[in-house]
């Protein structure tokens, strides 16, 4: 369980409110707008009407005390700016900031933001990957050379097993679930026989998992 | 190589045009926002100015043609929910839509949307998973019963490979990777040794990875 704070009840910022704490996480939400934190009251550990461009405000809110602090706040680039800033040089542990626009990640990442979220920008990228590329269905690149993506079982590897292709020790990625008619099973061991009606999710270097859709 | 029409070069819109086309697919984009359609003409297939609101307009862009059709228009609501449904009923194969609110995303589903996007609600979701439960950090629920999620190393594992605790095979998850010093490595082989320094990301069905963070 971990308590976070969390300025700036738009869409983005109430649904984080709302799933952290279906999570069991203590959460603190605060806001200019009366209905909004009206609204997350029945829902939240501490909901709180304020302007947090006030420092005194901010101050009080005794930001140190919080594993994490997102400001999600993004029509107003000065506020957001500012008021990830202010947490910062209070102590805040770790801030992340909702953006709108690359120009305005760049500035919260040089002056106080740990992290940036960027929802349209995210929802683009998985979004040209799981319905872009042929054979390719990006899921996730946890980092420029680690992701899990799924591909269509290669022609050459129908009928065998993942022991019997060796697909670890030979290609360095790990086949870890399979999905058959829209479902996903995990896979779990050596002996499982790969077909063609399925497509196979493969996890590893990004480098090496684009080999298999090449493979014949 | 996909054929995709993006109507709206909003946030969303605009980055996943200028994703896709670089992935190597054929983009063709259309916007009633002249600057915005000029913007593009260097990095799409084809750009066009046009209110897809306007039948023989939308018919004119021969939506049979596209592998997938995107609506990426979210502040209006209306002209978001006749365009898709018109382009369901001009015989579009594939349509996916932008959502802003939970609503918006019901009427869509309801009207000639195969699939929807809902970029705050997505990120808002991830960040509560990545951030919120302790020792769990979930990157990704692929289905409600097969997730990669990052987890420290339990107590009783530290010292021994991965072989050696039969992870596959007692427990039911893949361990596909490890973190350290907040750099993913990918993890393919039997004899790689754990430690408590390291966190590791494993996959599988959500309940199986559920056991892992609880053990001693
Ligand atoms: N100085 C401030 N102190 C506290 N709350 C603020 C402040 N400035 C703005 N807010 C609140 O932040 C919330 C989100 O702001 P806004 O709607 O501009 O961002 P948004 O990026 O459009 O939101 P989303 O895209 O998540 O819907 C609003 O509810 C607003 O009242
Ligand atoms: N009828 C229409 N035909 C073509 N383009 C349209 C039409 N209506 C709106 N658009 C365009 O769609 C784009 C996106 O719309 P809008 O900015 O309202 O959505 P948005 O959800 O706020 O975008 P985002 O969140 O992705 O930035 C705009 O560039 C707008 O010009």
């Amino acid at each position: 369980m971990r308590t976070v704070l969390i300025i700036g009840l738009g869409r983005f910022g109430k649904h984080l409110a709302l799933r952290m704490a279906e999570l069991g996480n203590e959460v603190m939400v605060v806001d200019t707008d009366e209905a909004k934190v009206e609204e997350m009251l029945p829902f939240v550990t501490r909901a709180q009407i304020g302007d947090c461009m006030n420092e005194k405000i901010l101050r009080s809110l005794g930001v140190t005390n919080f594993d994490f602090c997102f400001v999600a706040i993004g029509d107003n680039f000065q506020a957001s700016l500012e008021i990830t800033s202010q947490l910062k040089e209070l102590g805040a542990r770790y801030v992340i900031a909702k953006a709108d626009r690359t120009i305005h990640e760049k500035f919260l990442l040089r002056n106080g933001a740990d992290a940036v979220i960027h929802p349209e920008r995210d929802a683009a990228m998985r979004a040209a990957r799981a319905y872009g590329a042929r054979n390719v269905f990006d899921y996730l690149e946890l980092t420029e050379d680690f992701s899990v993506i799924e591909v269509a079982v290669p022609d050459s590897w129908a009928g065998k097993s993942i022991g019997e292709l060796r697909v670890q020790s030979k290609y360095n990625v790990n086949i870890i679930a399979c999905k058959i008619g829209g479902k996903i099973r995990p896979v779990a061991g050596a002996d499982y026989v790969l077909s063609k009606e399925q497509h196979i999710i493969i996890a590893g270097n990004a480098d090496k998992c684009a080999i298999i859709p090449e493979l014949p």
